[in-house]
């Protein structure tokens, strides 16, 4: 493994969104994933709608909530063609699911792995740079105060609760850590990022990890 | 300011700063997180986890590294 690696410095990442007050962060981690892998296949980078996997993924409950693999499921195996965020802007509130006509523009997925990498940070971090960024779920009760930094301590790896999106990881210094995107605007945190230790599973962050495949 | 609202506010942003002071006290380490003022000090802990952490939590199974035989490692 390199000692630093982010996929924002491939400017293949969105830039942070704000999920305001609709509890739908399960959609903004997946979709931010998308949006990377579909830039790495050569096209440009897009943002594309979160609202459409909120109002949509049938098994989910919108900004009540929802899970990142569960909605994984619904997009591959009914090959939802996600349309641009442009096109189905984001309103912090579960709607009714609009459907656009197939020949309409459109990112669908090809598969996605969902997996437990708990005492395997290594094994991950080689999957987020071969397969794009992971989809995860962490605790992130303390986040509510979080400033910056590199979070260690108080969070737990069996409550799950928000999921974010990894983009990178950096271990260059004493302490070794994820670089991971969080939908909560660019005011909180580190320019919406939040640093979280690697290798002893800090918030359950290796707990479930989701990669997607276009 | 002067109505419930503004009073209910400010004794949550009053416990959020004692939430930070505990936060930040427990954690001796260089290199670690600090935590203070952001744009949830005046929610409080439970409405902070009913309007954000929302996410469902999903079992899945244990990653387990592709096989490979001693043939190709050769």
């Amino acid at each position: 493994l390199p000692a630093k690696f982010d996929w924002r410095d491939k400017k293949v990442v969105t830039p942070v969104r704000n999920q305001l007050s609709c509890g739908g962060c399960w959609a903004f981690s997946i979709v931010g994933g998308i949006e990377t892998v579909y830039a790495l296949k050569g096209h440009p980078l897009l943002e594309l709608s979160v609202q459409q996997v909120i109002d949509c993924s049938p098994r989910d409950y919108g900004c009540n909530g929802g899970s990142t693999v569960s909605a994984l499921s619904w997009l591959n195996e009914i090959k939802v063609k996600l349309v641009q965020d442009s096109e189905y802007p984001f309103k912090a509130e579960t709607g009714t699911c609009h459907h656009f006509p197939n020949s309409s523009f459109g990112v669908s997925i090809k598969g996605y792995e969902a997996h437990d990498f708990s005492a395997q940070e290594e094994e991950m971090a080689q999957k987020l740079m071969d397969s794009g960024p992971l989809a995860v779920i962490v605790d992130a009760v303390s986040w509510q105060d979080y400033q910056g930094g590199i979070i260690q301590h108080h969070c737990s790896s069996s409550e799950a609760n928000h999921a974010v999106l990894i983009t990178g990881f950096d271990r260059t210094g004493d302490v070794p850590y994820w670089i991971v995107k969080n939908s909560w605007g660019t005011t909180w945190g580190l320019d919406g990022y939040v640093h979280i230790k690697m290798g002893a599973n800090i918030c359950g962050i290796a707990d479930s990890v989701a990669a997607v495949f276009l | 300011q002067g109505s419930e609202e503004f009073h209910k506010r400010y004794k949550l942003f009053q416990e959020s700063l004692r939430r930070h002071h505990f936060l930040s006290s427990s954690s001796n380490a260089t290199n670690t997180a600090t935590y203070g003022i952001n744009q949830f000090s005046d929610l409080s802990s439970e409405e902070f986890r009913t309007i954000y952490l929302r996410a469902l939590p999903v079992h899945v199974p244990k990653y387990s590294k592709p096989y490979k035989s001693s043939r190709k490692r050769l």
